[in-house]
């Protein structure tokens, strides 16, 4: 048997907003940890990895471990119609063949439950290692998201650079070039609006945009995102989850033939 | 040009 109760459920209506278009379908797994997803996209390019913590529901039962499968698109749609300040309910039995997801109205005037036919995916597990990352950038959310969408106007590609100087992008297309260049600022009053570069050895690696551009749909989800690079591996886009856990995007880069 | 490589390239199955 399988409760989970999240008082905020907006957050599950914008994960699913986020990934629903890069990952058709995908297997949850719920355990004593938490409520997660690990999904490539069909090109196995990019990553999705989610982890809602059990400590972020209000309730949380999961008496054994349970992977379900489900259609993303239809997941999206049925959390589509529940109300931003709706408390989310998601249940399944154990061996069953359904889940349900159940909204209740903050004043509990209006309960509905939606079921959903669960599927069988055989799931591609791919053991991603903890790495130090050469640089880490943290930046505002919705500027990383302003750049990305700019750059895919002028070309298909971004290079990121991290040096002593700062972060730049860059692209190029058949109109001509463009460069943004972001500099450390972490003396505003907002911390939301700081922009912290940790950087070990500098690094410049290659991605398309079209996958940036598809992570940035998580943007709502917090005002911050964290980008981490290495020379050798792909590229980390980290949006943390209110209290509860974090929502990462992983690219592999682009190499030169 | 910059080729684009796959996830399994860095990250192994398991």
């Amino acid at each position: 048997m399988l409760e989970l109760r999240l008082v905020q459920g907006s957050l599950l209506k914008k994960v699913m907003e986020s990934i629903k278009d890069l990952v058709n379908d995908a297997n949850f797994d719920c355990s004593a940890t938490g409520f997660s997803l690990q999904a490539m996209d069909s090109s196995h390019v990019a990553l999705v990895s989610l982890l809602l913590r059990s400590e972020g529901f209000e309730h949380y039962r999961c008496d054994r471990n349970l992977s379900m499968g489900m259609n993303l698109g239809n997941m999206a749609k049925m959390l589509k119609c529940a109300g931003n300040d709706d408390i989310v309910t998601v249940k399944a039995d154990d061996g069953g063949d359904c889940v349900t997801f159940m909204f209740e109205s903050p004043n509990q005037d209006k309960i509905a439950d939606f079921e959903m036919k669960l599927m069988d995916i055989d799931s591609e597990h791919l053991g991603i290692p903890e790495a130090e990352y050469e640089a880490i950038v943290r930046m505002p959310s919705a500027e990383f998201a302003r750049i990305c969408k700019d750059l895919s106007t002028i070309g298909d590609t971004v290079v990121i650079s991290v040096t002593k100087e700062g972060v730049k992008f860059s692209t190029r297309g058949d109109i001509g070039t463009a460069n943004i260049v972001l500099r450390q600022n972490t003396s505003v009053d907002k911390p939301e609006e700081a922009t912290i570069i940790e950087m070990e050895t500098p690094v410049s690696l290659t991605f398309a945009l079209r996958y940036m551009n598809s992570f940035t749909k998580a943007t709502p989800l917090a005002s911050q995102v964290t980008v981490s690079l290495s020379s050798e591996l792909p590229v980390v886009v980290e949006y943390k989850i209110a209290e509860m856990g974090y929502l990462r995007f992983y690219l592999a880069p682009k190499i030169e033939e | 040009k910059a080729m684009q490589v796959a996830l399994i390239v860095f990250f192994a199955h398991i």
